[in-house]
C-alpha cells in the first residue's frame, strides 16, 4: 500500500 | 482516473460556474460570502503551485488554471465589479479562526517538512472549512437564493464524491492518503445539514 499523496488529484 | 473522481471534478467545475453566472446575470454577489471565496483562492493558490513544479497531465493543468481563473474572476466580480451588491453586513465569520489552526496542522501534520508539501497540506485542511463563512451566512439571514443553494450542492457533492473516488483507488491501486481523506471527510460533513435541508426542500417545496 502505498501512503503517497495523491498529486494527480485537484 | 475512474467515474467518482471524473464526477466530483465535473460537480467542482459546474459549482464555480453556477456561482460565476449567478454574479454575472443578477449583476448582483448578494448573498454569497466573500470571506468564503478568498479562503477558497487561498486554497487553489496554495495548492497549485506545483503547476510549475511538476506536469502531470493537460487535464491536471488546465482543470487547475480554470479553478484559479474562476477563482480570482470571482473575487474581482465581488470585491470590485459589483462591490455594491455585497452583502458584508452579514457575512462577519472570522476567518483568522479558520486560518491559523490550518496553518499550525499543516506545520505538525504533513507528509513531509518541505515547503511546497507544507503549502498543499495546509490547502487541504483549509478546504475543508472554507465554506463554514457561507453556511454561517446562510444560517444567518435563514435563507438562499435556490441558486446559491444549487452551488452549495455542486461544490458539496465534489468532495463526497472524491470520498467514493478515495475508497475506489484504496481497493484499484493500493493507494491512499490520510491528510485527504480525513480532511475530505470533515468537509463532507460540514455540508451534512445543507445536504438534508436541500434534499428535503427541493423534494416537497418550501
Amino acid at each position: 500500500v502505498s501512503l503517497k499523496p495523491l498529486k494527480d488529484e485537484l | 482516473m475512474n467515474v467518482f473522481r471524473l464526477l466530483g471534478d465535473i460537480s467542482h467545475l459546474l459549482a464555480i460556474i453556477i456561482l460565476l453566472l449567478k454574479i454575472w446575470k443578477t449583476r448582483s454577489c448578494a448573498g454569497i460570502s466573500g470571506r468564503s471565496q478568498v479562503l477558497f483562492a487561498v486554497v487553489y493558490t496554495a495548492r497549485y503551485l506545483d503547476l510549475f513544479t511538476s506536469y502531470i497531465s493537460a487535464y491536471n493543468s488546465i482543470m487547475k488554471l480554470v479553478f484559479l481563473a474562476a477563482s480570482y474572476g470571482t473575487i474581482y466580480l465581488m470585491f470590485i465589479k459589483f462591490k455594491a451588491s455585497y452583502d458584508h453586513n452579514h457575512d462577519t465569520f472570522r476567518i483568522e479562526f479558520l486560518i491559523l489552526p490550518c496553518v499550525l496542522l499543516s506545520l505538525l501534520i504533513n507528509h513531509e517538512f518541505s515547503p511546497l508539501e507544507i503549502l498543499w497540506t495546509f490547502s487541504i485542511y483549509l478546504e475543508s472549512v472554507a465554506i463554514l463563512p457561507q453556511l454561517f451566512m446562510v444560517s444567518k439571514t435563514g435563507e438562499a437564493e435556490s441558486i446559491t443553494s444549487h452551488y452549495l450542492f455542486a461544490l458539496g457533492s465534489y468532495r463526497a464524491l472524491y470520498i467514493l473516488n478515495w475508497i475506489y483507488r484504496y481497493y484499484a491501486e493500493s493507494h491512499y492518503d490520510v491528510i485527504a481523506i480525513v480532511a475530505g471527510i470533515v468537509q463532507t460533513v460540514l455540508y451534512c445539514d445543507f445536504f438534508y435541508l436541500y434534499i428535503t426542500k427541493g423534494i416537497y417545496g418550501q
